[in-house]
């Protein structure tokens, strides 16, 4: 299908079923084919990819087809966002950040493993006021389901038959972390994550072998800010 | 086109190793 065809089949308002071919065709489109593609898509592509996802999200009973259309829409704004046009669009995107939190789920976890990881790369691209808007979106998302906003990333954390969610868990924390230039910031965050339990399973994780080198990160830096304080 | 693809991939690979953390601080 050309760029095109993609947004007339997204806007025509497919059944569940065809909507999830299209999309992993999309993805697959969205990897191999030029940035003047994506480019040519994305006009109002993104847009429509956004709607859909926003749609499944508000839906309040969710069924498998919709887990997995979510889980594929979110592999699309990965492949979307894999070049500099893709990824300044959906930063420059307001609802982009706020829907990518909204979609965290423990429940999910290859789907939230992919969604912390993109959250994780946009901590550290050097955009201005990026740390803000994403902990912007991380707290209206938590708010909606009356949670902190934190709490979704250390459940993901506790989840040790997911050992993948559980090293991009402890990623997004260290970018978290370590992004504001100001110390009592970077202190401040790196409370708020104990607090929120991972204190209590800060011994456990240990055990994992897979999450050395992001442990290590996480007690390096606590302890340059110790020495700096 | 070729150095503005895999933009992404490139950040998840430096969080994935620690290399983007160790860059951060300097």
């Amino acid at each position: 299908l050309s760029s095109q065809e993609y947004v007339h089949e997204l806007r025509s308002g497919i059944t569940e079923e065809k909507l999830l071919n299209c999309l992993e065709s999309l993805r697959v489109s969205l990897t191999s084919n030029p940035v003047s593609w994506v480019n040519n898509f994305g006009h109002e592509g993104l847009g429509l990819l956004l709607d859909a996802l926003e749609k499944l999200l508000d839906k309040k009973q969710q069924e498998n087809i919709d887990k997995r259309n979510q889980h594929k829409l979110i592999q699309c704004l990965k492949a979307f966002m894999n070049n500099k046009y893709g990824l300044q669009r959906i930063l420059g995107d307001e609802r982009s950040l706020l829907l990518l939190a909204r979609a965290i789920d423990p429940k999910q976890t290859n789907m939230m493993t992919e969604i912390v990881k993109i959250l994780s790369a946009f901590c550290i691209i050097g955009e201005e006021n990026i740390l803000d808007k994403i902990l912007a979106a991380m707290t209206i998302a938590a708010e909606r389901n009356n949670k902190e906003r934190f709490a979704p990333i250390v459940e993901g954390l506790e989840n040790h038959e997911a050992q993948q969610l559980q090293v991009a868990c402890m990623q997004l924390i260290n970018a978290l972390v370590t992004s504001p230039d100001d110390l009592d910031f970077r202190i401040h965050l790196r409370n708020e994550f104990l607090r929120c339990g991972l204190k209590k399973i800060l011994p456990e994780l240990k055990e994992t072998e897979e999450l050395d080198i992001q442990l290590k990160v996480f007690n390096e830096n606590k302890e340059e800010d110790s020495i700096e304080l | 086109e070729g150095d503005e693809t895999g933009v992404m991939d490139s950040l998840m690979e430096a969080l994935q190793s620690g290399a983007a953390f160790r860059d951060r601080r300097k």
